[in-house]
């Protein structure tokens, strides 16, 4: 496996916070979740409004999806499973290169 | 080009320095590749210098790629200008213009140390690789470790943030060496490229403040120019303006650093894509994400040789 199978089952979420208060309790799984922010580049640019997409561990992700449905705050799954996208390029890139 | 090597794909630094290697054998009249210094973990700064050599006075445009190590599709990108100016030279004559008038100075990848981590080790890593013997946390943000404005909005104080602005400005080898080499040349350089992803956008100075720059209106036209030649390709839209309004705020940048010291045109790319794929943008859009790009530094560098 690529990277040491180590991003199975990460995923990349996208989150539009439509309120302060929303962007708030974002911040704060961020925070403490130490989630790998991908859009924007800081978590200090996080307000209503903006487009947030964040990659969250496997190992987390559960309890953080679960948080944020507990806060009602809406996100999309961009990519499920960051390993397969992965793996995925390369075995592309392989049959490229046989091609 | 160097047989076998295909700019469609992602390519590893070794092969991207091979590469380099290979054409400044290869193509001496137009291409000399030097190092301007060394990175943190000790690896050489390369440089492309790329146009026709001239005894004559000739201007320059700098291009960088790969501040950011996981933003790939950046070096993907200098690697397919500098064959597009070599294969089109000939046949195209607003890139015989180009090269002819003008050098480019391209680093395909300024973050060596965090490009490499990110094929070896981390895919997401951004920062450089620098050691503080005080934190746990490697590495600086090499585009909030320019001196402009430095550490203020938009960075953080904070070594393990993905911001970290590093310990003082320039800290960073990899900084200190452009910043040198770009304070040597700055008569000479009319514009500074630098190549992010992933956002499709085309931002100007500044990032660090509201405000105009007094020659807005060629640097907006410039870019509205450009974009609007992008779009032609194949009807992606690039939003552009100023970064600080465009993207967010965020201080010690190298494009406002750039305007800063007289570089007159300081650009920064965000290129494909919005966030479907992200950092992982496939290889098979490697080749149209680089296409449409062309036709906007082609467009930005055609202006520059006008009076605006």
């Amino acid at each position: 496996y690529l990277y040491n199978n180590r991003y199975a089952g990460d995923k990349v979420i996208r989150l539009v916070p439509e309120t302060e208060g929303e962007a708030h309790v974002l911040k704060n799984i961020c925070h403490q979740f130490k989630v790998d922010l991908w859009q924007p580049s800081s978590i200090s640019y996080v307000s209503e409004g903006t487009v947030t997409d964040v990659h969250i561990p496997q190992n987390g992700s559960q309890i953080l999806l679960a948080f944020l449905q507990q806060a009602n705050i809406q996100y999309t799954v961009l990519i499920a499973d960051l390993q397969k996208a992965l793996e995925k390029g390369n075995s592309l890139r392989a049959q490229r290169n046989r091609r | 080009s160097l047989p076998g090597y295909s700019y469609e794909v992602y390519h590893s630094l070794e092969e991207i320095q091979n590469w380099m290697h290979y054409l400044n054998k290869t193509h001496p009249g137009l291409i000399h590749m030097f190092s301007i210094g060394k990175s943190y973990e000790g690896r050489s700064l390369f440089i492309l210098k790329l146009g026709r050599r001239s005894r004559a006075y000739k201007r320059a445009v700098w291009i960088d790629c790969g501040i950011h190590a996981r933003e790939w599709i950046g070096p993907a990108f200098c690697q397919w200008f500098v064959k597009e100016a070599l294969q089109t030279y000939r046949s195209d004559p607003a890139m015989r213009k180009m090269l002819n008038h003008l050098y480019f100075y391209i680093m395909p990848v300024f973050n060596v140390d965090g490009y490499h981590f990110s094929w070896t080790n981390d895919r997401f890593w951004r920062k450089t690789r620098s050691r503080n013997s005080r934190f746990r946390c490697r590495g600086v943000d090499a585009n909030r470790n320019w001196k402009v404005n430095w550490c203020d909005e938009g960075a953080s104080f904070h070594p393990c943030d993905d911001t970290y602005c590093g310990p003082f400005p320039e800290s960073e080898p990899e900084v200190k060496a452009v910043a040198h080499f770009l304070r040597k040349r700055r008569k000479h350089i009319r514009a500074y490229l630098s190549f992010h992803a992933y956002a499709q956008m085309l931002l100007y100075p500044y990032s660090y403040k509201y405000a105009k720059i007094p020659n807005f209106s060629c640097v907006e036209s410039a870019a509205y120019n450009a974009v609007i030649a992008l779009h032609s390709a194949y009807g992606v839209r690039y939003r552009h303006g100023p970064a600080s309004s465009t993207l967010y705020v965020s201080s010690g940048s190298s494009m406002d650093w750039a305007y800063k010291n007289g570089i007159p045109y300081a650009f920064a790319f965000e290129l494909r894509d919005t966030g479907h794929f992200g950092f992982l943008l496939p290889e098979s859009l490697i080749k149209p994400t680089c296409t449409e790009t062309m036709l906007a530094v082609k467009n930005i560098t055609m202006h520059l040789l006008k009076k605006c």
